[in-house]
């Protein structure tokens, strides 16, 4: 099989881990769940064309039966068999309950939804966060009284100044259906950039989280319903039997891909439990959020629908294990080579390691990156007037009357003198 | 005609004793 991150030629492409549902066998962490102690609570169901009919159940914790824990918001979800997390009764609780979920890593998420076992809330609100549930952002508020719950205007306009905002709205908080409502936000809807989302860091921001949180703040008050008559009077007059309020949700989904910056195709547990990308395009991190070690030859970016974006190995000629990233060399190489090669070793120096260091010259019968490709100058110490040579042909510089590559012989019309500082006189 | 290389055990080393090579 081939990798999707690379085209058959080689050539890096982007990559990105399947659509899932995040949320999908994930521990929830809730603030409240019915059932301990046992507990009695009623619900009104719908009827075609007829007034509600008012149901009553038991919650038990330790009765599988008549359970529902948080681990149901996030198991398979089949109409046929619909478990429901349920919060305990509100008249003995605070009103708000908390919903939380952590992903362990970035996700890009497309969508949060959840489908009610009650009625939806009134009102409601969803958080983000991005660094595993040190710092929290709004994200999302559902309510029917925005201003006054949450201090937010009713479905205020999204433009290209206050995409990373989250927004109240009114929609999806009717009563009804009793049962079975749904509350989807959709992370990109109606936000302009969204068209253009490689080109858009506020957007790739927006919808990269770590852990999403729901609050519910406030039921819907059912009093007003129609309810038929004995229903009815039992709802309002028998002691120990008035109406009770409190969450339900069968399916807590959070649509989106494991974040890995379009260099990995999927995520992969470690031993330890932990996720992380598999990067490709010599990436590495959690995320693939940085080049891996002597892949520095042009700063990290994310891939994109057009270009990989892969990280490129510096160019050291095989003289250096290290190298860094020079921000102005790659401005003035027209964005192409900032690579900086460090502790060139085999003799040679420069940011490619391409050039013979000092005391040493080039051998041009082997390849720049031959290990042997550079020759120590060998001048000769009375004959030359320093240690240093040409580095492209070897030759010392000589003293006067000196002469050959190393200055280890007298020059015609010259001899041999005893003075280590002259070695060389004309003959007379 | 190719001149023979420099003998160091020619030179006078008297004045020069920092310049000496080790194996002079």
């Amino acid at each position: 099989p081939t990798d999707p991150c690379y085209e058959e030629t080689g050539a890096a492409r982007r990559c990105i881990p399947e659509f899932i549902n995040a949320a999908f066998g994930q521990e929830v962490s809730v603030s409240s769940v019915c059932g301990r102690p046992v507990s009695r609570s009623c619900s009104l169901v719908e009827r075609d064309d007829r007034p509600a009919v008012r149901t009553c159940q038991i919650c038990d914790a330790s009765d599988p039966r008549n359970a529902h824990p948080a681990s149901y918001l996030t198991d398979l979800n089949s109409a046929h068999n619909l478990t429901c997390w349920q919060s305990e009764n509100l008249q003995s609780s605070p009103l708000n309950v908390t919903l939380t979920l952590s992903l362990g890593k970035k996700f890009e998420i497309t969508y949060v939804s959840l489908q009610f076992c009650s009625p939806r809330p009134e009102s409601l609100a969803i958080y983000k966060s991005m660094d595993y549930g040190r710092t929290w952002t709004p994200y999302q508020f559902y309510s029917s009284q925005c201003r006054r719950m949450y201090n937010r205007p009713n479905k205020a306009a999204i433009t290209k100044q206050n995409e990373q905002e989250a927004l109240c709205t009114d929609g999806h908080t009717d009563l009804y259906p009793l049962s079975g409502g749904l509350i989807a936000f959709s992370t990109l809807d109606g936000r302009p950039s969204g068209k253009d989302f490689d080109s858009s860091p506020v957007l790739q921001d927006w919808v990269t989280v770590t852990d999403i949180r729901v609050v519910f703040s406030r039921p819907q008050h059912t009093r007003a319903l129609p309810m038929s008559g004995r229903e009815s009077e039992d709802a309002l007059g028998a002691p120990g039997s008035l109406p009770t309020y409190y969450y339900a949700v069968g399916d807590f989904q959070v649509g989106g891909r494991c974040k890995c910056n379009g260099h990995a195709s999927r995520c992969v547990r470690e031993k330890d439990g932990k996720l992380l990308c598999e990067c490709k395009h010599n990436t590495e991190g959690p995320e693939c959020d940085r080049c891996k070690p002597f892949h520095y030859d042009r700063p990290w970016q994310r891939a994109t629908g057009k270009e990989a974006n892969e990280c490129l190995p510096c160019n050291c000629n095989l003289h250096a294990r290290r190298c860094r990233f020079n921000m102005e060399l790659y401005k003035l190489s027209g964005r192409k080579s900032g690579g900086v090669c460090m502790n060139c070793r085999h003799n040679t120096a420069g940011r490619h390691c391409h050039y013979c260091k000092e005391g040493f010259y080039r051998d041009m019968g082997k390849a720049i990156t031959h290990r042997r490709a550079c020759k120590a100058c060998d001048c000769h110490p009375v004959g030359a007037a320093g240690k240093t040579c040409n580095q492209t042909t070897g030759q010392c510089p000589c003293k006067d009357g000196v002469t050959g590559i190393t200055c280890n012989r007298c020059a015609k019309g010259y001899q041999q003198s005893r003075s280590p500082v002259a070695p060389c006189i004309k003959i007379p | 005609e190719v001149m023979p290389t420099l003998d160091m055990t020619l030179f006078d080393w008297t004045d020069y004793e920092d310049m000496k090579p080790a194996d002079s």
